[in-house]
């Protein structure tokens, strides 16, 4: 869940929250 | 003499016929349809994807090539930002490791963000990133540095012992083999218990591709079946 506090994730979905691993910004303009 | 010369202009006609030869088909969009046949792109989607590439490929150096600072434009609009994870994706989009990618290895790399790519296919190249070092598992080490790398650039501040204390308890979940690693299989476990660290492998615009770009009709080869 979105409002998931980061104490509560596990790193890999730490890193994908706080990361920029979006590569939608590919197709935008 | 002549037999000199005769033969200089005969390597003159070959090099320019080469750079004919060149003009006429720009590396690139050589076959769309083996590319659609071995990725899960149509026909039609490989040509769109190729005017996507073209876009990218001309913004900085207009030589039908992506490198790292066009890919950051792309994906950032600036080629300021620091990324590891942008480039860590752009390393593994890099099959040759040239430091460039051309449109065969953007297009299969894409292939594997696609909403219909097989799920065992984004689980391989999520653990490869995550596998800094391409040593076959994810070390301790490896997470801890990615963990401080995306929260530095994100602006997030975590203490040392808070983030020591996440990797703890993601070590004992995930390495169910206690030995201080993730592997292949592993890391396979625990996404499927945790299906939302796949989330940015799959890319809705990838469906869409036809329409975003539909100039890509002015120059399809090939009749989609």
């Amino acid at each position: 869940p979105g409002d998931k506090s980061t104490h509560q994730m596990n790193a890999f979905q730490l890193i994908g929250m706080a990361s920029s691993l979006d590569l939608s910004g590919l197709f935008e303009e | 003499m002549l037999q000199c010369l005769e033969g200089v202009r005969h390597l003159c006609g070959v090099l320019l016929k080469c750079c004919h030869i060149d003009l006429k088909h720009p590396k690139g969009l050589e076959d769309p349809e083996v590319l659609a046949r071995e990725t899960v792109f149509s026909v039609s989607e490989v040509e769109a994807l190729y005017e996507l590439f073209k876009k990218i490929s001309s913004a900085v150096i207009d030589d039908g090539l992506i490198n790292k600072e066009e890919f950051q434009l792309a994906l950032f609009k600036t080629s300021k930002k620091e990324s590891l994870f942008a480039d860590r994706v752009f390393d593994l989009f890099d099959t040759k490791h040239n430091g460039i990618l051309g449109f065969e290895e953007f297009a299969r790399a894409l292939s594997v963000f696609h909403p219909s790519a097989a799920p065992d296919e984004k689980i391989n190249f999520s653990f490869q990133l995550y596998d800094l070092k391409q040593q076959g598992f994810i070390e301790r080490q490896e997470v801890k540095q990615m963990v401080v790398a995306t929260l530095a650039e994100s602006g997030m501040n975590l203490s040392d012992e808070v983030i020591e204390s996440i990797i703890d308890k993601t070590f004992e979940e995930a390495d169910t083999k206690h030995d201080g690693k993730i592997d292949k299989e592993e890391w396979h476990n625990l996404v499927q218990r945790h299906p939302s660290l796949l989330k940015n492998m799959t890319l809705q615009y990838l469906k869409d591709i036809t329409t975003t770009f539909p100039s890509f009709v002015f120059h399809s080869q090939v009749a989609d079946t």
